[in-house]
């Protein structure tokens, strides 16, 4: 059958990437921005450790997968992230 | 496998449903907790013990919202539970606002998802291989559930393997070589004679090697337990030899040799096979080097000598007619390629015993410490005597 179409917003996205590792916790009191790059950078980690096609935009199969039910955890933590051997 | 840095030091360790969820049984759940338990101690000497009171290692609870950590669950769907590392405290709280079932495709199955939030418990972070337990997504019910190797790898790798003389390791048809031992290095023919026929990635995320008729799983800085295997034992239909191989982001696995493909979903055959290459990837030669999905654009790279072609089957036609294009406009890259494989936002190129790691955004080889090419069997394979460094027939190599 046909997959839903993706359910959530930029920002649900943003808050995704947030609350699972990918972005430094944003502020909700302070408003803050962030550059172009940091985002880009941020959702093409997720797309990499998702199996995705890296694209570091917020595409419809990133979107799709963020939508899906999922540990609370986040991804990206200890030092099973740090540098890749190969 | 990932693992967070901490890990108990007991290996006893004792747990208590604090709070039972509203909809299910106290004794049912006690029984699938258990069993999600179970999924660890049966790869380990890890030995959980139910309390009912005082203190234990690990406290369960089922909550909803906003409950004491800061850290609120959001109703249906979502986040569906949560767990802290060892060195936190080891405790797993789940949603209960999420419908719970036990044995059903209705609802969120308990069971799984106790066993994969067990996981952190004990040190496990995510998992980037979709068929692991520890992957972050739920998966949906899976009936006859089986621990993943890379699983067991990661809890292996924090408590070390089971005892056999306190308790039996399961054996099922994937894991009936746990007990075999492995071969020593100097026996691997990969070590030896690191060339092969092809990588690819499945859609679970699992990296094998083919290389004549049988083929190896790739681990974190390793071959797998067990292997090497027959390609046809697992792959029904498929010959060995293979030139190359990919999986699309349909999910699906392509094999090629000579002038045919085969099309698998997993390791079973997704339909008559094979076919010619020039009915179903028209405009591509046969006999073909490897074969890639570029991550920059997600289309299909397919190489041959010094040339390649972009397949494109969204386009008609989905070769342009300005390809072939010299391999060389891939900077560094040499030509007559044996295998390729994508690996964590980087496309890997092997030839003979060395390979090339390319930076898809930067579009050129890394320059890197060891530079490029480095050994296959040393990076990839894990054969600790080969050379660590970069190859010296560097010139030799791009010629």
């Amino acid at each position: 059958s046909e997959d839903q179409a993706p359910v959530i917003s930029q920002t649900t996205a943003m808050n995704y990437l947030s609350q699972f590792g990918y972005l430094q916790p944003i502020n909700p009191t302070s408003g803050g921005i962030i550059s172009q790059n940091t985002l880009s950078k941020a959702i093409a980690e997720f797309q990499a450790f998702a199996g995705l096609n890296i694209t570091g935009d917020f595409d419809e199969d990133t979107y799709k997968l963020m939508a899906l039910p999922r540990c609370g955890v986040k991804d990206k933590v200890g030092p099973g992230f740090g540098r890749s051997k190969r | 496998y990932a693992l967070q840095g901490s890990r108990w030091r007991v290996k006893k360790l004792t747990y208590k449903i604090s709070k039972y969820p509203r909809n299910l049984p106290q004794n049912k759940v006690d029984v699938e907790l258990n069993k999600a338990f179970k999924v660890w101690s049966d790869y380990t000497d890890l030995v959980f013990v139910q309390k009912k009171s005082g203190q234990v290692h690990i406290e369960i609870r089922f909550e909803k919202g906003e409950h004491g950590d800061g850290d609120p669950f959001d109703g249906p769907g979502g986040t569906l539970a949560h767990a802290y590392f060892p060195v936190y405290g080891g405790d797993a709280h789940f949603d209960d606002a999420e419908q719970w079932t036990i044995d059903s495709f209705r609802g969120t199955n308990l069971f799984q998802v106790a066993a994969h939030e067990f996981g952190h418990s004990l040190g496990l972070s995510h998992s980037d291989i979709k068929s692991a337990l520890m992957a972050p997504f739920y998966r949906g019910y899976v009936p006859y559930f089986q621990l993943d190797d890379d699983d067991i790898q990661g809890i292996q790798a924090l408590y070390g393997k089971k005892n056999v003389n306190t308790g039996s390791i399961p054996v099922g048809p994937k894991h009936g070589t746990t007990t075999v031992a492995p071969p020593s290095e100097e026996d691997s023919e990969l070590c030896t004679d690191p060339k092969v026929d092809t990588m690819f990635s499945s859609a679970e995320g699992h990296m094998y090697v083919f290389k004549g008729d049988r083929y190896w799983r790739l681990t974190a800085d390793g071959v797998a337990v067990g292997y090497p295997k027959l390609i046809s034992h697992s792959w029904k239909g498929l010959p060995g030899n293979i030139d190359a191989a990919f999986t699309y982001k349909n999910g699906k696995t392509y094999f090629f040799k000579g002038s045919k493909y085969w099309r698998y979903v997993g390791k079973r055959m997704d339909g008559d096979y094979p076919k010619e290459i020039s009915e179903g990837f028209t405009g591509i030669p046969d006999n073909i080097d490897t074969v890639t999905v570029w991550t920059g654009n997600g289309k299909i790279y397919f190489y041959k000598g010094t040339k390649f072609w972009r397949f494109d089957p969204t386009q008609k036609p989905p070769v342009k007619n300005t390809y072939p294009k010299l391999i060389s406009n891939w900077e560094d890259i040499p030509d007559n390629l044996d295998a390729s494989i994508v690996y964590r936002s980087y496309t890997y190129f092997f030839k003979g015993d060395a390979y090339y790691r390319f930076n898809d955004r930067t579009f050129s080889v890394d320059i890197a410490d060891p530079a490029f090419p480095r050994s296959t069997a040393y990076w990839w394979f894990g054969c600790r005597s080969a050379n660590k460094g970069t190859l010296g027939n560097v010139q030799w190599m791009r010629n």
